[in-house]
């Protein structure tokens, strides 16, 4: 299994078109910087991305240096992974 | 193994293996009204199968249903089969969906993907594509909601086998997209399609490839409004809809745009819950509200379906 320790997925609400194309910029990047889970669509409506954790300080410094507001909705992805293992287990028993 | 649905968990989430063995359970218990259609194999040659929810007669008029096309989204998978089970409690005594029934098909598709959702259990929860590779082609996968005709490779898709929205190499080239195409061409009738993805409470139609509305959109709309107003008075959950890509963004070579150019006039996409905590790895808890919910909207799509034949 891959392990998702310390990954994290954070909400962005951008403020208009041109804070969108900054974070759909982030896309191309390489090495691969995040995994859009809600993609880039417009102003009112957030975008989630998982960064990995070895690009967290890299990607909320791009976001704070453009002035991109964001939040943490999930603080480590593999905490709610083992969760979802143990639920499947448990009600697998 | 479970030998019986009775000791299936509707409220939990299932491997692949676990969820074809409630198929054939499913389908053993309830013959009447079910059947099973195997309508192709994957790419890593897997099984692709169909239910068939129906009360007999011959070439009518039907519903098509999938959910899983991404296969991260665990969410619609379970809301697939506890929609089956609903259907199959509910025919006989919901006046609606047994009006439905005795005069069209219902197919339900729940792993549209195979290949993508075991992986999920085995090695990257998060993976979303199939499982498809080319040679000379590093990354793996294509998108199956960018490989389908209508507006193949356009905005809003990616012509890099390493994105997420890789549209593939031509129009129809992935076995879990051609196989669809060829059920839903052949059979002819199917008159609501209705494709399930997750997350972020939205319910579209067409198009997603272009802004330029589609000739129905009108009475896709009104349906819509329907359909989310029935959805919210289930447990309070609030929906946005309208064409996908003035309500989300253009994204070219869907399945709902491909469903309408082929005549399929009530053609929808849901994006389900989670709300903004879990994203895709939305808890067990939620999965029953979430199908109840989720089950009032396609209910009104479904019987406006019915009253409307064309």
């Amino acid at each position: 299994q891959m392990n998702f320790t310390g990954d994290q997925v954070l909400r962005i609400l951008a403020k208009d078109e041109e804070q969108l194309s900054l974070l759909r910029k982030l896309e191309g990047m390489k090495p691969q910087k995040v995994d859009f889970w809600r993609g880039p669509a417009r102003p009112s409506l957030p975008v989630d991305m998982r960064v990995p954790f070895s690009e967290l300080k890299n990607v909320k410094s791009y976001l704070e240096s453009h002035g991109l507001d964001y939040s943490v909705m999930i603080k480590d992805i593999q905490v709610l992974l083992d969760e979802e293992r143990e639920a499947m287990a448990k009600s697998r028993r | 193994l479970e030998r019986s649905t009775s000791s299936f968990s509707y409220s939990s989430y299932h491997t692949l293996e676990e969820i074809y063995n409630w198929i054939d359970s499913f389908v053993t218990e309830h013959s009447d009204i079910v059947s099973k259609i195997q309508i192709g194999q994957s790419f890593e040659n897997r099984s692709i199968l169909v239910l068939k929810f129906s009360t007999g007669g011959s070439q009518r008029p039907a519903i098509w249903i999938d959910t899983g096309i991404h296969s991260r989204e665990w969410i619609t998978h379970a809301t697939g089969i506890w929609i089956a089970k609903k259907i199959v409690t509910k025919y006989g005594k919901d006046p609606v969906l047994t009006n439905i029934l005795n005069a069209m098909d219902i197919f339900m598709e729940i792993v549209t993907n195979p290949d993508g959702f075991a992986f999920t259990h085995s090695m990257n929860r998060l993976w979303r594509k199939n499982k498809s590779t080319r040679p000379g082609i590093f990354c793996i996968g294509v998108d199956l909601n960018r490989n389908w005709k209508t507006g193949f490779g356009g905005n809003g898709s990616n012509k890099n086998p390493c994105s997420e929205t890789y549209h593939g190499p031509f129009p129809q080239s992935e076995p879990e997209v051609a196989a669809i195409v060829k059920f839903i061409t052949a059979h002819g009738k199917i008159k609501a399609l209705i494709s399930i993805h997750s997350y972020s409470q939205m319910l579209m139609y067409p198009y997603g490839h272009t802004l330029e509305p589609v000739s129905n959109q009108r009475e896709l709309y009104y349906l819509a409004r329907e359909a989310v107003k029935a959805l919210y008075e289930a447990h309070g959950v609030e929906y946005i809809y309208g064409s996908i890509s003035t309500t989300l963004y253009v994204a070219s070579g869907i399945t709902v745009d491909w469903a309408y150019d082929n005549g399929i006039k009530y053609a929808f996409s849901f994006e389900l819950r989670d709300t903004g905590r879990y994203g895709f790895l939305l808890p067990a808890t939620q999965i029953v509200p979430t199908a109840q919910e989720t089950w009032m909207a396609i209910r009104t799509i479904m019987e406006h379906t019915l009253k409307h034949p064309y």
